[in-house]
């Protein structure tokens, strides 16, 4: 604070505070919440801006004049065809569906990680630790392999395979239209402020799948009385309504929205409890138990409910969520909204496992090796699959329709300008 | 909680210095030395400025047989709030947890006299 009271360094010091509150990508010349620099909210977390110095050029919106002097949706698809005269764009786009890919969720949504080589003795080399700039700079998440906005190949295990990717694969349109708004520790509560980060125009922009994921927060905290601060059925149902009349704002018509039910945690506690935590492994002393333990004794736990020996408490933290699930499941039911419409999913967790463990692959391999909370790679890429799988078959229209010109969008304009 | 996420690092970080030693049959301060060279350049200036700061004291500690738990609670970046357990990653010693961290403390001061004592 006294470093900020200097002249000097007043402005910057307002301009760091005002990114780390609202999220927003800290270089952002322009102003239109779209970056080219990776992390620090920048294109790590939405597609990446394709001219930083021009507001009205941004990954999302529709064509100006069919992009055919610039390209003013960071596409990769622009100018005319020499051979007839009709703009890439109004060829390749015009009535093709596009949409982008929003995730309003959590530190599961982010895709949260801490490396295990990082506190893996056997391991340890400078080449384990080059990545800690960037880990630190995005906040210890990797939405760039994320699940729902993943779009770069995986470097910390597993694969890379997102709802993002498989949308582009389906209509190439779609390059750079990705939004990640997610934080650690976001719930329905806290996520009603995170979404104003939110960049979408209803009359320039195109519509957008979002999905709502907020899988765990509202029954995890680290207080001794946890069950008395978890989200109650009703501000469940308050919060997320007024998170949908938000985006009812702001997403333009044609939109579509899906409600993931919250995780069970228990899958955790069943799945770990007695393995070796990675500080552990040299001497063999250092459970996840005792990991448990520690971080709940020292009240940081990032889930007490679930992450204890109490059974009862993993179970009632189970019923909780629960219920909340079941409240997210109505609110698909029986609400409507003009801009967008809105379908519920479980969290799918069992499917995932099941269908990892026909891999060969074993449940303790689906959590996230160092804090013993979050779904790991593997679990985010056979996640997705089992996502799109059941939109294809049960709500087919949320995915569009197949752009029958990407093998000439791929030939003509190659990587699209990457991402 | 900002006091408790402090713990939890310290006692990572001092976890991973004593396994450093440990696996290359090294002293604590090579350990140290090792650890803030695997660190991208840009931040080993920081590392180096908590290596001399508690260093010393991590390294008597440690070369004592004291554990993560006890070095912590004894730098005083893990506390024991009032009416609570003392919290602890490992195992408590055989001696007892309250013990080695009374022992530990006694091992600091007599350094920290003797570290003013060389200075002077």
């Amino acid at each position: 604070p006294s470093v900020c009271s200097f002249p000097l360094l007043a402005g910057l010091c307002e301009k760091i505070k005002y990114v780390i509150r609202n999220k927003l990508p800290f270089e952002d010349f322009d102003g239109d919440k779209f970056s080219t620099f990776p992390t620090l909210r920048g294109y790590h977390w939405r597609g990446r801006d394709c001219n930083d110095k021009n507001t009205t050029v941004y990954p999302g919106r529709r064509p100006v004049n069919w992009d055919a002097k610039s390209d003013s949706n960071c596409n990769g698809i622009w100018g005319v065809d020499p051979k007839d005269g009709i703009p890439y764009e109004e060829k390749f786009c015009k009535g093709a569906d596009s949409q982008g890919v929003v995730l309003l969720g959590d530190s599961a949504g982010a895709h949260f990680h801490i490396p295990p080589e990082w506190m893996t003795v056997t391991q340890m080399s400078a080449k384990s630790f080059a990545n800690l700039p960037m880990a630190f700079t995005d906040e210890l998440d990797w939405p760039q392999f994320s699940e729902i906005t993943g779009f770069l190949n995986s470097t910390i295990g597993g694969w890379t395979d997102s709802l993002y990717l498989r949308l582009r694969r389906r209509n190439r349109c779609n390059h750079r239209d990705l939004q990640n708004i997610s934080q650690n520790g976001g719930s329905s509560g806290n996520l009603l402020y995170l979404i104003k980060s939110l960049a979408r125009n209803q009359l320039l922009d195109n519509p957008a799948i979002v999905i709502y994921a907020t899988i765990g927060n509202d029954v995890c905290n680290g207080y001794r009385d946890t069950l008395a601060h978890m989200t109650t059925p009703q501000e469940m149902f308050s919060n997320v309504l007024q998170a949908l009349r938000y985006l009812d704002s702001r997403l333009p018509n044609g939109s579509h929205v899906i409600l993931t039910g919250l995780v069970d945690g228990r899958f955790l506690w069943d799945n770990l409890h007695d393995r070796y935590h990675p500080l552990g492994q040299l001497n063999r002393d250092v459970t996840y138990s005792q990991l448990y333990s520690f971080l709940d004794c020292l009240q940081v736990s990032p889930c007490s409910g679930w992450l204890t020996q109490n059974e009862t408490l993993r179970n009632l933290t189970s019923e909780r969520a629960l219920q909340l699930s079941n409240v997210l499941k109505e609110i698909a039911r029986s609400e409507k909204f003009a801009n967008f419409d809105i379908f519920y999913m479980d969290f799918p967790l069992r499917q995932t496992a099941e269908e990892w463990r026909k891999m060969g692959g074993k449940p303790w391999q689906l959590i996230e090796p160092v804090d013993g909370f979050h779904p790991s790679q593997i679990a985010a890429a056979l996640g997705t699959s089992i996502t799109w799988q059941k939109a294809l078959h049960e709500w087919p229209q949320v995915l569009g329709k197949e752009n029958p010109f990407n093998d000439q969008i791929e030939a003509i304009f190659k990587d699209q300008g990457g991402h | 909680l900002y006091k408790g996420h402090t713990c939890v690092g310290c006692v990572l970080v001092v976890s991973v210095i004593e396994q450093l030693a440990q696996w290359h049959n090294s002293t604590v301060k090579a350990a140290m030395e090792r650890l803030c060279n695997y660190i991208p350049e840009k931040l080993q200036g920081v590392c180096y400025v908590l290596a001399e700061l508690y260093g010393p004291y991590i390294a008597e500690l440690i070369d004592r047989e004291m554990n993560a738990d006890v070095v912590c609670h004894s730098l005083k970046l893990c506390k024991q709030d009032p009416g609570q357990p003392l919290c602890h990653l490992y195992p408590p010693p055989k001696v007892g947890l309250s013990t080695a961290i009374r022992k530990a403390k006694r091992i600091m001061k007599t350094a920290k006299d003797l570290k003013i004592f060389m200075g002077f």
